[in-house]
């Protein structure tokens, strides 16, 4: 299973639709400073069901959708989507006839939340099931924010277990 | 559960004392269980020796050393139960040049089976990249996609 | 010593201000205090604009523009009451190369009062420094200096 | 005042003896992962009085003494001398008519502290002031250790207030 594409509209910094095709193998973001790479990982992180406004470094989960600039008006939907390429097999057992998985969510100025898997409505709870399924969720270890890296060696030596039980 | 927590602990020990050598050219890590006799509730211990140096805890470990250390160990999880892709935000900031290139070179082998996407501000990582994709502001505050030529940095 | 905090305030405030547009090439960065009543206990609230984007909080900014507004405050506090020396360990790995550039171009203003002492990996801080040590641990585990020739970085 | 002169013997991993000239201006400190740079620093802070082992990233004070190497035995003393140059006037007031002071700083695996300033012993306590009352302690605003750039700005409302303490 790989990340095949990501669209991004409204959340954070990503006022207009943008698409990201990642191949196999080792994909690389760059730009300078504050022009929105690590929010790219954390509307990825947002799509495969994050429920903590906090650790996208926001005030309330509000805080993701497009707040305006010097010369955009803020707007009142976030959305993202993700689509999932699955090998023969190794889709979990809900999904097993389906090559590709698209995950999407939004949320609207008003809270309201909405979640899709295949463009079929679902809840936050299905996303994660599915993500946790296979072997992936949005608080895994495989995914690394910035500045986070020695975290996993600044905890405690009981708080580092969960790395092994997350493998076992 | 014990029997499983016990086996990947094995496992990922394993291939911990495989990789740190490789990232550090040389040196010795391990990891070890605080109370092997508890499973359920046993920390982790993390020592290394880094090349021609004595033994030592992780505090004194220098800002990259310790850097390659947390590297060493989350690809030695990754080897052991692969997850479907790994993202990384800019852990390749407090590495020097030849770090970087084992940390580099360690990818793209691990890339020829899962994906990777790397954040970076490092022009030695950009080159060895498969994919490169460029995010800038030319409007403040709006965040567009450019297609970066991998030329210009190759 | 409640009117001389209230002038130090005022005075760091008041160098912020330009301290910051000038590392951001724009923008708008300010003090306040939490408690202007009670000077003996207040809090100092920083607030960061950068160019062509709103108003927000720290929490929103980038890892850059978070050790560029760091750096802003820093050097504010240091115009109002210099230090005879200031030593910075590898504060310029977040920032992209404008952003190195307009940082180390305040240095080298700064400099010319104080001495500024800076270990760094970033081959542009490299190039405009007065002074540039090397050391090296050629036996492992034994540091050692060595003259860098200053022509291996212009 | 500026720091004119440093001399490192025993201190970390600066085992044979070390001596850096630092003139006015911006000197540079460079170097692979794990050579010794931050270890400058640290002999710098020990020097001007630190008080506390874990700020200098070891357990024990004990922990500064070079502990041994592959081809190297531990040995039993770290020493550490600043010297400082000092303009006109500048000089604290038992020091006036000085125009270079020098620090010096020992300590033995016995756990025995020897302290100097311009080669007659003292108190830990007389340095510390030497520094504060050139406006500049072990703990100032001004030294910026590894990873510590937005401890400033991570700190809560109420503890930002030392900075301008600082500078009161
Ligand atoms: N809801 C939002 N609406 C508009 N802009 C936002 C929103 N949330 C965050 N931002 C903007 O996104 C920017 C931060 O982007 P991000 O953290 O992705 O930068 P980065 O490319 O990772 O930079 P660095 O290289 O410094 O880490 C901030 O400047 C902030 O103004
Ligand atoms: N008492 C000691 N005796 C011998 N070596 C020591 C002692 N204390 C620390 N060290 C060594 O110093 C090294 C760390 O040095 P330091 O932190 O200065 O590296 P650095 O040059 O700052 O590296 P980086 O670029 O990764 O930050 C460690 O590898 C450690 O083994
Ligand atoms: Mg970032
Ligand atoms: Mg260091």
């Amino acid at each position: 299973m790989i990340i095949k594409q990501l669209e991004i509209v409204g959340f954070k910094s990503f006022v207009d639709k943008v698409s990201l095709q990642f191949p196999q193998g080792m994909n690389t973001i760059v730009g300078p400073n504050g022009c929105g790479k690590s929010n790219v990982f954390d509307a990825i992180r947002w799509v495969m069901g994050e429920p903590s406004a906090k650790s996208l470094r926001g005030g309330s989960m509000e805080d993701v959708i497009f707040k305006g600039s010097d010369t955009r008006k803020p707007i009142g939907m976030a959305e993202v989507s993700l689509i999932l390429a699955v090998e023969e097999g190794q889709a979990p057992e809900s999904y097993r006839n389906c090559s590709e998985i698209m995950v999407t969510r939004r949320l609207f100025r008003n809270g309201e939340s909405e979640y899709y898997i295949n463009k079929i409505r679902c809840r936050r709870l299905d996303i994660q099931e599915l993500f946790m399924d296979s072997g992936m969720g949005a608080k895994s270890y495989a995914i690394i924010g910035q500045g986070n890296i020695e975290a996993v060696l600044n905890a405690k030596p009981e708080e580092r277990r969960a790395l092994i039980e997350e493998a076992a | 559960t014990c029997r499983r927590f016990a086996d990947a602990f094995e496992k990922i020990n394993e291939q911990f004392k495989k990789v740190l050598p490789r990232l550090f050219c040389g040196g010795k890590g391990e990891l070890c269980l605080t109370d092997e006799k508890n499973l359920l509730e046993t920390g982790i211990e993390v020592t290394v020796q880094p090349p021609g140096k004595k033994l030592q805890g992780l505090d004194l470990l220098s800002g990259g050393e310790k850097a390659l250390t947390a590297i060493a160990l989350i690809f030695s999880t990754f080897m052991v139960r692969p997850s479907p892709f790994c993202l990384m935000d800019e852990v390749d900031a407090p590495l020097d040049d030849a770090n970087t290139d084992r940390f580099n070179s360690l990818i793209k082998e691990l890339a020829k089976k899962s994906q990777f996407i790397i954040i970076t501000h490092n022009k030695r990582t950009m080159e060895v990249c498969d994919t490169l994709y460029g995010v800038t502001m030319e409007e403040s505050g709006v965040s567009k996609l450019v297609s970066v030529r991998l030329t210009d940095f190759k």
